[in-house]
């Protein structure tokens, strides 16, 4: 479902070259329920953004669904994007002028749904994050975690097959996280494919899997390389 | 040192009150090392800010080393915010457009160091935070855990009397978070003051007393609310 091979990314920065990814070789079934742990600064991120299609490797190939990824159009891309792909921001990412409602409701305009409808499943995904009084609130009228939660709630929106969360907890106490982590375990029971990049290890044991990155490349649980 | 009386703090939205913050009643001695922990949306952000100097009660006092911070001048506050304060923001707050090591002397300029001591302190306190190699790279080519670092290292720089610090280690795994806290360590071993605010146990564990919001008020271990 999700295939990666040799994938490197390389950033040129003037006289220097920085390495986030290395040989990530990676086979994700459909349905997998996985976490990417590593140090700050190992290619998480980076991993993340180029399996959600919101980057490109500097080489190597990814074949999401039997489909190169590389060859798709600009247009591929977006559909995949919007209707497969929901993706929580480490830096969330939110329209700074649009209530949380409307930030939620977005991938819902793109997806062509009515304005009942929209405002209806929106409603719905804010009160499974918690945050069912505060839809008609802008994002700098609320707290850290509130923004993490809005968006969540906006990647979950569009029911997507594949969600990919960039440290979804990390603003969130313990309780609020668990239910949110509940809430990733009930789509991944409905067959979606969930991956959660975290520092928590409580949060990656609710995984089935752990993907260690150091430095850009993938590394077994002693830290040794994975080839 | 830091007293703080029947403190609240309402925002008015429309036709709603929404009540950040009720009762707060807090005395904190100079050198202390405290923690701050409680739900998403409890009040923490806000207490630190009013803490901080960077927002107003809506009524109540406060008492910053016994002068009464509402009735302080605009170039009073900005002074003790400037020479007494290090904030780290839970959104970090960094320039876009400046190198790392460019945020990072952004308080010595204010201060009026010289560039030569203003680079060589901003380079030592990088180097704290394990980013010695990064000080030239701007903030959109670093990882979240960078940024975050970097915002640590630039309220660290002008060796505040009083560092603030908003979930400091919500970005980072913890072989580095351990870092950054034993140099708060260090820091507050040194006679200064310390406010972490933290959703983490282990984090909070490090200080020597905890504070609890719960809803905007102090609570007990109990969750009772504390007068
Ligand atoms: N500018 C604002 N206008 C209206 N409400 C606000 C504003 N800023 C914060 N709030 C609300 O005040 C409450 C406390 O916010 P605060 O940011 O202090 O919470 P917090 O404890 O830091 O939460 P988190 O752990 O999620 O960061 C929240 O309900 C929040 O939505
Ligand atoms: N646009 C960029 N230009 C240059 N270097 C970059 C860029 N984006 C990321 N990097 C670097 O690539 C490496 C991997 O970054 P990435 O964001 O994937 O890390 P991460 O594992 O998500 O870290 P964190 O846990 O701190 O979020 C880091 O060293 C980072 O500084
Ligand atoms: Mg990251
Ligand atoms: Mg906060």
């Amino acid at each position: 479902f999700i295939k990666l091979r040799d994938i490197f990314k390389i950033y040129q920065m003037g006289g220097e070259d920085v390495v986030a990814l290395k040989d990530i070789n990676l086979d994700l079934r459909r349905g997998e329920y996985a976490a990417i742990m590593g140090p700050s600064g190992s290619g998480k991120s980076t991993l993340m953004n180029i399996i959600g299609c919101l980057d490109v490797p500097t080489s190597g190939s990814y074949h999401l669904n039997g489909q190169e990824v590389a060859a798709a159009t600009e247009d591929e891309l977006a559909a995949i994007r919007n209707r497969e792909i929901g993706f929580v921001f480490q830096t969330f990412n939110l329209l700074p002028r649009a209530t949380a409602a409307k930030n939620v409701e977005l991938p819902l305009i793109y997806a062509g749904l009515p304005p009942e409808e929209r405002r209806q499943r929106a409603a719905e995904v804010l009160e499974a994050v918690g945050l069912a009084k505060r839809g008609h609130h802008k994002p700098n009228e609320m707290s850290g975690g509130e923004r993490q939660r809005v968006a969540i709630a906006r990647a979950l929106v569009n029911r997507p097959s594949v969600v990919l969360a960039d440290e979804p907890t990390g603003n969130l106490d313990t309780k609020i996280g668990d239910e949110i982590l509940a809430v990733f375990q009930h789509i991944n029971d409905e067959g979606k494919t969930v991956i959660v990049v975290t520092h928590d290890p409580d949060v990656a044991a609710k995984a089935r899997r752990t993907i260690v990155l150091r430095d850009g490349q993938m590394v077994d649980r002693a830290g040794k390389k994975i080839k």
